[in-house]
């Protein structure tokens, strides 16, 4: 048990350092943290990848973790969902030396959006308006009412495998006429993207919500991780699909999922667990 | 090494006044310096993220206690000195032999892990565990 006394008293820095000395500290700790510099998040993010969820699990992991750091950063976070942690994910922690959660980084618009961002720009092919194909940079090239998803796992820790990888979404309660509407929420890979024809999709896994029901819902994407891991040409990002009951496309937040919008801690997320697979020594110093 | 059969009575008892002397220096040593040496114990050191200025990237902890090993591993090594047989030995034969053989080191016999919650370049985050970054019992080797 320490108090926070000790950790004043104690502290490793006696003295005000010179610059070189407290630059050796640094990378010296670095090197021990495996890190090659000290990383420079992007000020203000505007999709930070999930930090309440990665605190759960921290303060789930960490026994002796600061009760300050959990509410000083809960603070920032204000009003956020409380993102669940589920026994899966514990059980998933156990085992992981590594979790990484990864910003979407698709630009987040909907088939609807593209539309109506491309209505202004050109009229769409011919063909029935539910198949406009537009041109553009790959993540607008979804189909309407189509959420696209790209997550970089190219940049994730060496030496270490893929053990588990979860794709959540977070979805709200919304008020339906008939409360007892139901919803089909489906999650595809995208296999390929040729220029002139729809893409070839790969099924993945699906959900099926009321709409009354609110909370992160949780799809499996560790094969198609571990197959991003091993050949990121490979990574075409996600396609989520929401159809009604009777088999009709809808926005998605039409159901109350929040694809992109909404607030920071309830963005959609990957989140990918890594075992180490070989030690890695230090180089000396 | 055994000492040659004839000699050995004479050899037996050369060797108990030695270790009666060592104990005699021993305690004689411990007076007359006032300050007895500590024995090998954890002393707090904590390593503080705040301090190096990494509060931008480090969401948690704030920093961890390291703690680190320090004191002597004498003559006689009591009970909670976690010290291994050899240890014990080797100090012994440092008390007979102090020029030939050190004294055994005041180093962590048990360290625990922690964890890193941070931010990357690209403002994904990353939950790291570490091993061996805490020490939870020190003794002597």
């Amino acid at each position: 048990n320490f108090s926070v006394d000790n950790e004043v008293g104690s502290s490793f820095i006696h003295r005000r350092l010179r610059s070189q000395e407290r630059r050796e500290i640094q990378r010296e700790i670095l090197s021990i943290l495996g890190l090659p510099h000290r990383p420079r998040p992007h000020a203000h993010a505007k999709h930070t990848a999930a930090p309440t969820f990665m605190l759960d699990l921290y303060n789930t992991v960490s026994t002796e973790a600061e009760p300050r750091a959990y509410s000083r950063y809960r603070a920032v976070l204000e009003g956020q969902a409380s993102a669940a942690v589920s026994p899966q994910d514990s059980r998933f922690l156990d085992d992981a030396d590594t979790v990484m959660s990864f910003v979407n980084l698709a630009s987040g618009a909907s088939g609807e959006d593209v539309r109506m961002i491309l209505s202004d720009i050109h009229k769409p092919s011919a063909g029935s308006p539910d198949d406009v194909i537009v041109d553009g940079d790959r993540d607008l090239l979804v189909q309407p009412h189509t959420q696209a998803f790209w997550f970089d796992v190219s940049r994730i820790p060496e030496g270490e495998a893929i053990t588990a990888a979860e794709f959540r979404i977070y979805k709200d309660f919304i008020q339906e006429r008939d409360g007892n509407e139901t919803f089909r929420v489906s999650v595809y890979q995208v296999l390929q993207e040729p220029p002139d024809s729809e893409a070839a999709l790969l099924l993945l896994d699906q959900r099926d919500v009321w709409a009354s029901d609110d909370g992160w819902l949780v799809f499996d994407l560790t094969a198609t991780s571990t197959l991003w891991q091993l050949s990121p040409e490979q990574n075409l990002g996600l396609h989520l699909v929401l159809e009604d009951r009777n088999g009709h496309k809808r926005n998605p937040r039409r159901a109350g999922l929040l694809t992109g919008s909404g607030p920071k801690d309830k963005q959609p997320f990957l989140v990918v667990f890594f075992k180490v697979k070989a030690v890695r020594f230090r180089g000396a110093r | 090494s055994a000492p040659a059969q004839k000699g050995r009575q004479s050899n037996r008892s050369k060797q108990q006044k030695a270790v009666q002397e060592a104990l005699k220096a021993a305690e004689a040593g411990s007076d007359t310096l006032g300050l007895s040496k500590e024995g090998c114990k954890k002393h707090e050191l904590y390593v503080s993220f705040k301090e190096l200025g990494w509060q931008d990237w480090i969401i948690a902890p704030e920093g961890y206690a390291a703690y680190y090993c320090e004191g002597e591993c004498a003559f006689p090594l009591n009970s909670d000195m976690n010290a291994t047989n050899h240890a014990i030995v080797q100090t012994l034969v440092h008390f007979i032999n102090p020029e030939t053989v050190p004294q055994p080191c005041c180093a962590p016999t048990q360290l625990n892990g922690i964890s890193v919650l941070y931010f990357d370049d690209s403002s994904n985050v990353i939950l790291k565990k570490y091993r061996n970054m805490v020490v939870r019992a020190c003794g002597c080797h």
